[in-house]
């Protein structure tokens, strides 16, 4: 500084007093009380993502840094790269070089001509043999949805509906899967209309044991007939209303919006499962169980990694991270399904919902919809939603 | 990328792979 003379003084001094100035505004406005009254006034949806990223500066300057970086707009850029067109000679030992470093299993590829996939987004999203698969049968079990790895199990309390990240890490299943009378939620109709396959339908939920709704389409009560084998349907013994039922009404069906409350089958529970998918995996999903999807709600969020060390590590990932929660109910209850993007694959595709688009740059400084719920009512009229079945594929993950 | 199921079950549900399985896809993951 003393060989630069007194300019390069002044500049070091402004350098440091701005660092330091802005420093101190980004820490006001990550803590709570620097809060200004404007922001009271702000929907529970802009406080909910608050909430966690001050969590996060607690939590660790790692994650404050991380989670400054513009990842959606790095998520869509990866997207393109990977989307540009590759020379034919090049795939081949380009894809095997991938394959080699997060071992994907090449001879299960529908399709096993590498040159055939003309850049890495197709090969990632690649189809692979329908007998690579083969979809446990049991009427009572849950298959896995997708290839990847279980990184947590268990039951949701209902009390406080926190599902367990990992252990003391938990996050609210309200937030995860929104509720119906959540602020700012954008609600569209979609416009599947399965209805000429309606005595298909009629099969379906014979087959699960589901009630159909009236014939006019109306919601019928949610009420789920399972038939015990051998001994007394639910129905004769009147469901009870237990503490889930309250969470379940919250979470998934508005009463005036989609018919009666949800009343449920006694003693049951609240189970979740995380199936963390590695880039070398399959990464299409199916359909665990045979149900009826009602509502899909949309939560345009961040896409910060859901590698297991931010899953061990980062409170509120999966609140944070942009996400396609489908809800509906199967033959023991309510059911559902959420897949949570991440940097490298923002964007979610289902194969039934044309309409749905993730991973769009949002206009600045628009309201930060908290999510965008379709309700598939008028896709099937007597089953009131979208029938799925056991294995069928329902879409998947694409890179960027 | 992540895929996350919340369902209800009676309560005789039970999970038949633990934190840290590789599974596959169509790959029995509980039964009532």
């Amino acid at each position: 500084a003393h060989a630069g003379g007194p300019n390069s003084v002044m500049k070091w001094a402004v350098l440091t007093g701005v660092t330091i100035v802005l420093g101190t505004i980004i820490l006001r406005s990550q803590s709570p009380n620097g809060s200004s009254r404007a922001d009271e006034e702000e929907g529970d949806s802009a406080k909910l993502k608050r909430k966690p990223r001050v969590q996060i500066f607690n939590n660790d300057w790692i994650f404050f840094c991380y989670s400054t970086l513009p990842l959606n707009a790095i998520s869509r850029l990866w997207g393109q790269v990977n989307s540009l067109d590759l020379p034919v000679w090049m795939r081949p030992w380009g894809f095997k070089c991938y394959s080699y470093l997060f071992g994907v299993n090449l001879d299960e590829m529908e399709d096993p001509d590498l040159r055939h996939y003309s850049n890495l987004s197709e090969f990632f999203y690649r189809n692979i043999q329908p007998n690579a698969r083969p979809i446990y049968p049991g009427h009572n079990a849950i298959i896995c949805p997708s290839d990847g790895k279980v990184l947590q199990i268990g039951i949701i309390d209902s009390d406080s509906g926190e599902i367990e990240q990992v252990k003391g890490l938990t996050y609210s299943i309200r937030d995860f899967l929104g509720t119906h009378s959540q602020p700012s939620v954008s609600r569209s109709q979609s416009t599947v209309d399965l209805v000429p396959d309606e005595e298909k339908h009629k099969e379906f939920a014979r087959v699960n044991n589901f009630r159909l709704s009236d014939p006019s389409g109306n919601e019928s009560e949610h009420y789920i007939e399972v038939k015990n084998e051998g001994d007394k349907t639910v129905e004769e013994s009147k469901p009870t209303m237990s503490k889930t039922v309250g969470l379940l009404n919250e979470l998934s069906l508005n009463p005036d919006l989609y018919g009666k409350p949800y009343n449920e089958p006694k003693d049951t529970q609240l189970f979740f499962a995380v199936i963390y998918l590695a880039p070398g995996d399959y990464h299409h999903f199916h359909s665990p169980v045979n149900w009826v999807c009602k509502i899909r709600r949309h939560f345009p969020g961040d896409l910060f990694s859901v590698a297991p060390y931010f899953q061990r590590n980062f409170p509120n990932l999966f609140v944070l991270n942009e996400r396609v929660a489908l809800l509906g109910n199967w033959k023991h209850g309510f059911f559902s399904m959420t897949p949570v993007g991440a940097t490298n694959v923002g964007s979610i595709k289902l194969n039934f919902d044309k309409e749905l688009k993730t991973n769009v740059k949002r206009k600045r400084h628009s309201e930060p919809h908290a999510c965008y719920e379709a309700t598939y009512g008028n896709a099937s009229r007597i089953l009131g939603g979208m029938p799925l079945t056991k294995g069928e594929e329902l879409g998947g993950f694409m890179l960027g | 990328s992540t895929v996350v199921l919340c369902f209800e079950a009676p309560k005789s549900f039970k999970f038949k792979v633990k934190d840290g399985d590789k599974v596959k896809m169509g790959q029995e993951l509980g039964t009532v």
